[in-house]
């Protein structure tokens, strides 16, 4: 694949096997490679840098057909033309657990912050140990006010407390941190439909973005989460942390060819800095790396 | 499922009688199919379908199954045979037996804690969890938040000891006075951090663990080889705990882990509770995989 070389039957199966091994998945990769493998029959593509290029447009073809918008990463400075949502800009964020939705949040609101907006994170995680404790120490570290009841206490009661918190103070952001929760269980899915249910009913047109956390590690199951938590409460972007492992997340393909979710942002450390909004040429530069 | 796309491609063979390489490779086609949606790590599969190959060519079809049944009851054999093995409880062996727990972020490390320490207690053991984790905000509050809805002890120096420190004085603290289990719950950390890989291992000298247990993720990619190869490589690993089997991820990456560190399978997380730690049992996350 580094090579210069003439194209062989044996540099299709290298390339299927770089994109299996990137967790791009067996059926998309199989698209991808019959894909590119028309075009250099088409075009006459006799090279291996040619067919690499060929592959790396057609990567990008399938990320750039997921719904992306300029990267509200890009304009967290509120202006004439990316004006932020009146009178509360409110982001849901979820996902399974463990993917890295608090620390994500924090890492958001710090942005926010950084732009001098006033910024509210609620700790709707009720259920997990230390999940409102973890996520006060953040709230502290970043500067935004964090909400929150006691353990055990309704997400849903949480939400509304801060919804009608940061209506009355005039806030301009509010970050919703979630339990996590596995797509598979029924009440926990309609737990969460019924905290979106209050936003909505709260704010009109909230929550304007309703972020799913994948973690960079996970392997085909990211496809039945973005299509389950699609499902439940219409997943605006996603948030792809982890991504400073040696995984790929190759699974982003897969979810923008059949649910057209854009990859918002990417986690790329444990640090509150270590955050940037997506570059697909660099993500998929990256998976050839 | 496997055994219905192997029921197209035998439609052809009449009758039954021996498995023809030609026959058993156009099966094997879809047996990797299978295993790769489940996450099984690209050159595990490879292996794997080799060792089945080399089975499978030439044995004698029993009247009683298909062929295509016959190629999967090899493959599940072959799987299981794989899964399972190896000494499949905590084995307590010193006074007191010290279990570290390792793995990448978020993978479930500091519940299972929680979750062996109540197993172990209700066994008749008398365990002590131990906070090692000083990075993530509010880990060492976790672990306690834990300790005491289950009434269990845990040894914490808070987030200025280095973690190594602190798991030795708890060893010791434990020996003084007669705990049976020491549980160290370590902070995530990515195999490629060398700083991070190298506190584990300076743990692991002042600790000398009876088990090292790789806590890994069941939704985990590819990359689960690479991770569990350079933990073993680092650490020495003596087995692995898979958590959030509760979900549908079909857990292809134990495959790939057990296959390439030969450590076996201990347990499995199968919810959020403490009560939701159960032993592993090699069929039926092989009939999982296969799908
Ligand atoms: N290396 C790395 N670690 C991350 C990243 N994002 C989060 N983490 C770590 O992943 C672990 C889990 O993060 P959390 O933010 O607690 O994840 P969560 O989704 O809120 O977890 P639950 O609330 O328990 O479902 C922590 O150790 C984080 O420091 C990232 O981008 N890179
Ligand atoms: N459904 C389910 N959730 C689990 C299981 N094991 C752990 N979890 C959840 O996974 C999330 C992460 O668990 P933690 O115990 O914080 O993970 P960790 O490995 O200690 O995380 P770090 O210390 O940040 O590396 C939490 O929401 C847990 O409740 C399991 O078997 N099933
Ligand atoms: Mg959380
Ligand atoms: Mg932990």
């Amino acid at each position: 694949l580094t090579g210069t070389g003439q194209v062989t039957d044996g540099l299709w199966s290298e390339l299927e096997r770089l994109l299996i091994q990137a967790d791009v998945g067996v059926s998309t990769t199989v698209e991808l490679v019959e894909k590119v493998r028309a075009r250099a029959a088409r075009e006459k593509i006799r090279d291996t840098a040619g067919v690499k290029q060929a592959l790396q447009e057609a990567m990008l073809e399938l990320l750039q057909g997921a719904a992306i918008s300029p990267s509200p990463i890009l304009y967290p400075v509120p202006s004439a033309s990316h004006p932020l949502p009146a009178p509360l800009y409110v982001i849901l964020v979820v996902g399974v657990n463990g993917v890295g939705k608090t620390t994500s949040i924090a890492k958001l609101a710090n942005i926010y912050r950084r732009a001098g907006l006033d910024t509210v994170v609620a700790a709707a995680d009720t259920f997990r140990a230390a999940a409102i404790e973890q996520l006060q120490v953040w709230g502290q570290r970043v500067g935004a006010t964090v909400i929150a009841h006691q353990p055990g206490a309704d997400p849903g009661a949480v939400v509304f407390d801060a919804l009608q918190s940061c209506l009355a103070r005039k806030a301009q952001v509010l970050i919703i941190d979630t339990a996590g929760r596995l797509h598979t269980k029924y009440s926990l899915m309609e737990e969460l439909k019924k905290v979106k249910r209050v936003i909505a009913k709260q704010v009109p047109g909230a929550p304007h973005e309703v972020i799913l956390v994948i973690d960079a590690t996970t392997g085909q199951n990211a496809l039945a989460q973005a299509r389950q938590f699609t499902q439940a409460v219409e997943v605006s972007g996603i948030f792809l942390a982890k991504l400073d492992g040696t995984a790929r997340g190759g699974m982003a393909f897969a979810i923008a060819r059949e649910l057209g979710i854009p990859i918002r942002y990417v986690g790329t450390g444990e640090a509150v800095d270590d955050v940037a909004g997506f570059d697909p040429q660099e993500f998929v530069r990256a998976l050839f790396a | 499922s496997l055994s219905e796309r192997l029921q197209g491609v035998f439609q052809k063979l009449r009758g039954k009688g021996v498995l023809r390489e030609a026959d058993v490779d156009e099966a094997l086609r879809e047996v990797r199919l299978a295993l790769l949606e489940a996450d099984v790590n690209f050159k595990v599969v490879r292996d794997f379908l080799l060792r089945v190959r080399a089975r499978a060519v030439g044995t004698e079809v029993l009247s009683s199954l298909t062929p295509a049944q016959a190629v999967v009851k090899i493959v599940n054999e072959e799987l299981i045979a794989t899964l399972g093995g190896g000494l499949s409880k905590i084995s307590l062996s010193g006074s007191p037996t010290v279990v570290m727990l390792v793995g990448l972020q978020g993978s479930g490390k500091t519940t299972t804690a929680a979750k062996l320490a109540w197993q172990l207690r209700k066994a008749g053991q008398r365990p002590l969890l131990v906070a090692a984790d000083v990075r993530r905000p509010a880990a060492i509050q976790q672990l306690l938040t834990l300790g005491k809805q289950l009434d269990i002890p845990v040894y914490s120096e808070g987030s200025q000891v280095p973690p190594p420190q602190i798991c030795a004085n708890a060893a010791k603290r434990a020996r003084e006075m007669a705990y049976s289990v020491v549980i160290l719950d370590t902070a995530g950390r990515l195999h490629v951090d060398d700083e991070m890989m190298a506190e584990l291992e300076r743990v692991r000298a002042r600790t000398s663990p009876g088990e090292v247990l790789l806590v890994a993720d069941a939704m985990t990619g590819q990359e689960a080889v690479r991770v569990a190869e350079e933990f073993h490589r680092r650490v020495g690993l003596t087995g692995l705990i898979l958590t959030k089997v509760d979900g549908d991820a079909r857990g292809g990456a134990a495959l790939s882990i057990r296959a390439v560190t030969g450590v076996p399978i201990k347990y499995i997380g199968v919810g959020e509770k403490t009560d939701a730690l159960e032993p592993f049992h090699p069929e039926r996350l092989a009939s999982r995989i296969l799908g």
